[in-house]
């Protein structure tokens, strides 16, 4: 799935 | 959290740590493109807006504070406490080559069209090229001073580890983020010819890297 809107990455 | 991520973030936080004590402990930023930072500033800037409204974990929120207040840090020092070092005639990459493309392109691909989504997908795509004025003024002056090449080796490795921990996390938790993956090949691809030369010539003890 693609990146969700909560990016949780530095 | 996987292995490879943390020793990206880790590596990124001493490429920075490198960067701050070089400038401060040599009184100077000779060398240094002061754009790169101010692009990097501007990066974090634009990817942690979410500092306050999103909490994910203290390790998170601490690593954001201290990569934002580092990179202000840094360019506070080359702008304005060691300005009269600051190498403006060797630092003239035009900036707006980078930022005009990646505006665009934040506005055309991204996850949601919103303000703090279309400001993190600026983000991405910003980090993938915010290192181009410093490799210009290293092509630009024909060296660098082997302190700014281990910055540049651990800033370049550390995207190459959050590669890993991607396929990582593909593998374990079908997590796949497109644009930070596609942006962050692209970043690391940029490196590759620096890696290439950090290998052949820093690590063989060269006092500074000359480029051929």
């Amino acid at each position: 799935a693609q990146g969700e809107a909560l990016h949780d990455e530095l | 959290m996987n292995v490879f991520r943390l020793a990206g973030d880790v590596s990124h936080l001493v490429a920075i740590i490198i960067l701050l004590v070089k400038i401060w402990r040599s009184k100077s930023c000779a060398g240094i493109s002061g754009k790169s930072q101010v692009l990097f500033a501007l990066v974090f800037t634009t990817r942690y807006l979410d500092l306050f409204t999103v909490f994910i974990s203290a390790y998170n929120t601490i690593m954001k504070v201290v990569f934002l207040a580092m990179s202000y840090a840094t360019v506070y020092l080359i702008y304005m406490r060691f300005r009269n070092m600051y190498d403006s005639e060797n630092d003239t990459f035009r900036v707006e080559f980078l930022l005009v493309p990646v505006i665009g392109l934040s506005f055309l691909e991204n996850y949601a069209f919103t303000p703090l989504e279309i400001l993190w997908t600026f983000s991405i795509f910003l980090e993938a090229v915010a290192i181009m004025p410093q490799l210009f003024m290293i092509t630009k002056t024909g060296e660098a001073e082997s302190i700014t090449t281990h910055y540049l080796f651990f800033l370049g490795l550390y995207r190459a580890l959050y590669i890993a921990n991607w396929v990582w996390r593909y593998h374990t938790e079908e997590f796949f983020d497109q644009i930070a993956v596609v942006s962050g090949v692209v970043q690391t691809i940029f490196y590759c010819d620096f890696f290439y030369l950090y290998v052949t010539r820093v690590l063989r003890g060269k006092a500074k890297m000359i480029l051929p």
